[in-house]
């Protein structure tokens, strides 16, 4: 049903980078093939999965800005079996201002992962927070969107204005464009204030909201560190539980 | 000695909105005049004082577009006393693509501030998680910049990259920008990694980390809903004191 996802929140530091990283470990646990690309300048992903947005040349900032740099040269293995990772380099902080010129800006990253995305089961797209053409983008290629979410009060807000953003993208560029479900991320168990936000979650949007909640933990923090999902190095730890239980979510609904 | 200040980081969701928010607050308590400026469309800042940046007509979205929209236009008080808003509208969105054309676009807030800026003990600039032209002109009308820090491990490498745009932004446009401070956010005690990362923080940038520390404390979150800082919906908490702690640091630095 999806195949091109995007992570994507305008809001900043909500856990995209961190759901992408740890849903592809526990789909690659099931054998599940998964090309992952970058969007974002500063490189989350790309680091979390073993390599330097630093040293990624060519990255995904070429494949935007030249249209002789094909997607294939940028794509490199990843730390996680079955992934591979089209990393990002500084130049996608360029792109924004780059590529506003020309007429189908929009559609750059579709034409191009065009020749590449059916070699995988999936393809992961993390995004930067904002509305700026690399979210754009990311959006008009994809099948899906999963939305990741912090249970604060800015948070609902925050999801109304990105629901209403991707409609106008779905509208005017993409058809298939689909939310595939929204995660509760870094939940604060025992916390009133989460759990008002969680119940109004899923009084709006009660049939895209997964079950699987991933909660608070320390441990999910550290993966820039080991620079591996956290099933790769928390293996048994519940919220890695947690990331194998939203995969097999993930999956029933495909 | 600083007296238009920014609170910026392009990392997301890191505190810049709530220090600055609650910032003002102890500081109003002292008896200092704020203006308060929402450079970031989420208009989080806008909300977190009381107003509505859908209602924001005008606001510094028009400041920035429009030649003949005065900085005046868009001050209100705000829910603190003592402090005004310069709200965030929608426009802001279009800021980015439509003003880069023009070629002074990074000094733009700059003109149009120093129409009111001598009214008010401080300017406080919320930016958003970008280096766009939005937060380009928040640092380039500064001198002095408050950063507000995670400890977790992206955040390192994240500052880095900040501090050398601000050079980059020093030399370029603005020889007075200064880093007041930086200030560790939502800690999170009795963990390793957040003691790890203030160690570390604190042997590369010792004397610009304020002492202070804002701890974790899900009653800072509850500020969007009452829309208000701090010091005003929980005036005895230990957080608002921090954030009392915090003023007086930033005085004496003064
Ligand atoms: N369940 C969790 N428990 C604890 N920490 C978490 C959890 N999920 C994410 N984090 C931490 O929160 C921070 C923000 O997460 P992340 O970088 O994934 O967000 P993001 O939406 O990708 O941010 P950005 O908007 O900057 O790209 C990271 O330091 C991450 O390790
Ligand atoms: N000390 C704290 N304890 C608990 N929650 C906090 C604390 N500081 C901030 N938060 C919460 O973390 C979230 C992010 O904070 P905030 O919006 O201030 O960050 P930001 O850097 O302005 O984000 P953005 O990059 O999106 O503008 C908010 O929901 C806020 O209430
Ligand atoms: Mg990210
Ligand atoms: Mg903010």
């Amino acid at each position: 049903k999806h195949h091109v996802i995007s992570f994507a929140n305008q809001k900043g530091g909500v856990g995209k980078t961190t759901t992408c990283v740890n849903l592809a470990g526990a789909l690659s646990e099931k054998g599940k093939t998964i090309l992952l690309v970058d969007m974002d300048y500063q490189g989350n992903l790309t680091l979390g999965v073993g390599l330097d947005p630093g040293d990624s040349r060519p990255g995904m900032g070429d494949v935007l800005l030249y249209p002789e740099v094909s997607f294939r040269e940028v794509i490199h293995p990843s730390v996680i079996p079955n992934a591979d990772i089209a990393p990002a380099n500084l130049d996608l902080s360029k792109v924004d201002i780059n590529i506003d010129k020309r007429p189908e800006r929009h559609g750059i990253l579709h034409d191009k992962l065009h020749e590449v995305k059916d070699n995988y089961d999936y393809v992961f797209i993390d995004c930067p927070p904002a509305f700026n053409l690399l979210t754009v983008n990311s959006l008009s290629t994809s099948d899906g969107i999963i939305i990741p979410i912090q249970c604060y009060p800015y948070s609902l807000a925050g999801l109304n204005t990105l629901l209403e953003i991707i409609d106008d993208i779905r509208y005017a560029y993409n058809f298939d464009l689909e939310i595939a479900g929204i995660v509760p991320t870094a939940y604060e168990t025992n916390t009133r204030i989460a759990a008002d936000v969680l119940s109004e979650l899923h009084e709006r949007y009660g049939g895209k909201v997964y079950d699987t909640i991933i909660r608070k933990s320390v441990k999910v923090a550290e993966g820039p560190l080991h620079r591996k999902p956290m099933v790769m190095y928390a293996r048994s730890h519940p919220v890695s539980q947690a990331y194998r239980e939203l995969a097999e979510e993930f999956l029933r609904r495909e």
